[in-house]
């Protein structure tokens, strides 16, 4: 079962100022993290099982915390994956996710199944490369998009070349 | 080509074919033009001086000087123009890059900063800005807000409520920012909301800063006996700068639908999609 009283617990404890300002020694800030990310474990437990009761299925639901530098295991390496986007706000939303994802062409159907338009982009410093498809979400809710690998394709390998700036 | 631009519906942002830096922002739906120069700079920390010794540290901003130093006044990019999303991929340096993007139907610039690990190889602990320079007149005023609530207007070297003697001309117009800070001349207004409370300041006429990272050497005596300096994953940070420009009258509706889409943005949860029916039948 989930339970979201360690992560209440975390953001009290982290309403003193060191936390908040960052002025504590880095142990304790290191701890600071250690109690938020301890909190944070059971709150997916609990957000998976609101999703899996309200969604009608159960899942092996999965968190990406990374997706800031483009870190996501499961959207990296499956062939096909389902993308739930809550909505927090009381108005309907319209989101671009970004995922990390394998060398591929990808097939991106909405709630209704209908294919919606997205993109491969490469990352210039790195050859990883993001899917990007605009999401519709509810107000107070959620969608659920798929994702899937169209076989035996990959994008257009483009090499865009740094335009080096004359040094001044 | 010689224009380097990326664009949709809404907002076209121009770049100086030379240098790689942001010069334009271009409301196309409200017809606004406004050069804007965007740039990362760096403060020289203080470790005390004949004024006094007091060091930049946990509690206290203090640079050495007034005029911070530009990271590096051009940037090696890359230009990404897909259905989906426009970017230019700026590297100024090994340690700072920024990515300028532009979805469809988006009203305002994404600028996603990258910065660290900041080099201390010289002995000096430096402090961060991302900086707007534009010719908005606009008198010495700036906006910040608290707690993403209330907006309170700031004026340079001044406080309301007591005649204020400057001693600190950088750190003593340095205010927090939650949510958003802005300038305005009275018609136009620019406005940067950011995805983290950071400093903030308007130091001239026009200019808005905000400090995205720092790296101390020295502890600054005021109770953590030790200097800010990250020895782990918080060497780097990354973050976004959203850009707004609107005509003064309507900006807040636009600053503050797109800032409560910040706070409480979308949560994604990815599944295999093997599923089970959750209720039995």
């Amino acid at each position: 079962s989930g339970d979201s009283a360690p992560l209440n617990e975390a953001m009290a404890v982290l309403q003193h100022h060191d936390a908040v300002s960052g002025t504590s020694r880095q142990h304790v800030a290191d701890d600071y993290a250690r109690q938020l990310a301890a909190g944070w474990g059971p709150c997916e437990v609990l957000l998976s099982n609101a999703l899996a009761r309200l969604s009608g299925s159960k899942e092996e639901f999965v968190f990406c915390r990374c997706l800031n530098i483009s870190v996501c295991p499961l959207s990296q390496t499956a062939e096909i994956f389902q993308v739930t986007i809550y909505n927090p706000l009381g108005r309907k939303v319209d989101w671009m996710v970004r995922l990390p994802v394998s060398k591929h062409i990808f097939l991106v159907k909405d709630p209704n199944g209908i294919v919606v338009p997205s993109d491969v982009v490469t990352m210039p410093s790195s050859d990883r490369q993001e899917l990007l498809f605009s999401a519709s979400v509810p107000a107070l809710g959620f969608s659920i998009y798929s994702v899937t690998q169209v076989p035996g394709q990959s994008p257009q390998a483009h090499t865009s070349k740094p335009r080096s700036q004359k040094s001044s | 080509s010689r224009i380097l631009t990326i664009q949709n519906e809404y907002i076209r942002a121009r770049f100086d074919p030379e240098t790689g830096l942001l010069v334009e922002l271009e409301n196309l739906d409200q017809n606004l033009l406004l050069p804007v120069r965007q740039a990362f700079y760096w403060y020289n920390a203080s470790t005390g001086n004949n004024l006094s010794d007091q060091v930049s540290g946990a509690y206290i901003f203090r640079p050495n000087r007034q005029e911070p130093l530009l990271v590096s006044r051009w940037a090696q990019i890359h230009l990404v123009k897909k259905a989906l999303v426009q970017e230019v991929h700026q590297n100024f340096s090994a340690w700072c890059s920024q990515v300028v993007r532009l979805y469809p139907g988006q009203r305002h610039l994404e600028l996603e900063w990258t910065v660290g690990p900041i080099p201390v190889g010289d002995g000096w602990g430096k402090e961060i800005i991302s900086r707007f320079d534009t010719e908005l007149e606009t008198k010495g005023l700036f906006f910040t807000d608290s707690n993403g609530r209330e907006i309170l207007e700031r004026r340079r070297n001044y406080r309301p409520t007591w005649v204020l003697n400057m001693t600190e001309p950088v750190a003593g117009n340095y205010y927090p920012v939650n949510s958003r800070i802005y300038i305005t001349d009275g018609k136009v207004q620019l406005t940067v909301l950011t995805d983290r409370s950071q400093g903030g300041s308007s130091l001239k006429d026009g200019s808005v800063e905000l400090m995205v990272h720092r790296r101390l050497l020295r502890d600054d005596r005021r109770g953590v006996g030790e200097p800010l300096l990250e020895n782990g994953s918080g060497l780097w940070v990354r973050g976004r700068h959203l850009v707004l420009l609107d005509k003064a009258q309507t900006a807040a509706v636009r600053h503050r639908l797109q800032a409560e889409k910040e706070l409480l943005a979308p949560q994604v949860v990815l599944a295999q999609g093997s599923s089970t029916p959750y209720h039995p039948g």
